[in-house]
């Protein structure tokens, strides 16, 4: 198998800069 | 413990030793605001990790699922991945992970020595931007597992969550044209071999 095929990574990707920017004030 | 697993052991030391580091590049690489950091102490030195529940528990969730292919030994690297706005790879932290195949008795003051070591790469980590260039605005990230066998034998293992899908990385995704290779810190120990370093892009 070619290199591609030894790596696994999660299908969601993690919260944006903006998603996190906007929940901010709630922090 | 005569009984004790192993596996899980050294599966439990990295997986929060990788926590702390995940969150560690997050902050000195700046792809989210300083602000949702704040100053936490581990192995003994101060660290910053987020405090935003949201990426918090994605990170979690990325490690949970990571962890019985550690405890297996089927994770080769695990790779803390910068993308641009376009989900270029401009960085790649590479944590190559190497476990002896059996491993020998362990006690308190052998995983103590582990956290001393590993201290030392979160050391190196906290002031890894004066080694490297500024990126780009916009960044996002992701963590990849490279596998020691085809992803696809080791699918089920990194499943280990309904909500929480893995899939194949594409090549593209991860490939980065004749990158600068940036070591930054390496260690042996009984239980596990390690080694850091950072491939970044040429041009950002």
């Amino acid at each position: 198998a070619g290199g591609g095929a030894h790596i696994l990574k999660p299908l969601m990707s993690p919260p944006s800069r903006e998603e996190i920017l906007s929940t901010l004030p709630e922090l | 413990r005569q009984d004790l697993n192993f596996g899980q052991v050294v599966a439990d030391v990295l997986c929060e030793f990788l926590e702390v580091a995940v969150h560690l590049i997050l902050y000195v690489r700046e792809v989210y605001p300083s602000g949702i950091f704040q100053k936490r102490k581990k192995y003994n030195i101060p660290v910053q990790m987020s405090c935003h529940p949201d990426l918090n528990q994605y990170i979690q969730d990325t490690l949970l699922c990571i962890k019985p292919l550690i405890e297996k030994n089927d994770a080769e690297k695990v790779v803390v991945v910068i993308v641009d706005k376009d989900h270029r790879p401009v960085e790649r932290f590479v944590f190559e992970i190497c476990q002896p195949p059996l491993l020998s008795i362990s006690s308190d003051s052998l995983l103590s020595h582990v956290e001393q070591l590993l201290r030392a790469f979160i050391l190196k980590i906290s002031v890894c931007d004066a080694v490297l260039t500024t990126n780009p605005p916009g960044c996002s990230f992701s963590v990849l597992v490279h596998t020691r066998d085809a992803a696809t034998r080791n699918m089920e293992k990194v499943q280990v969550m309904k909500d929480f899908p893995w899939i194949v990385a594409d090549e593209q995704e991860v490939h980065m044209k004749e990158p600068r290779l940036v070591p930054l810190k390496s260690m042996t120990s009984d239980i596990i071999k390690m080694q850091l370093y950072v491939e970044e892009r040429a041009q950002k």
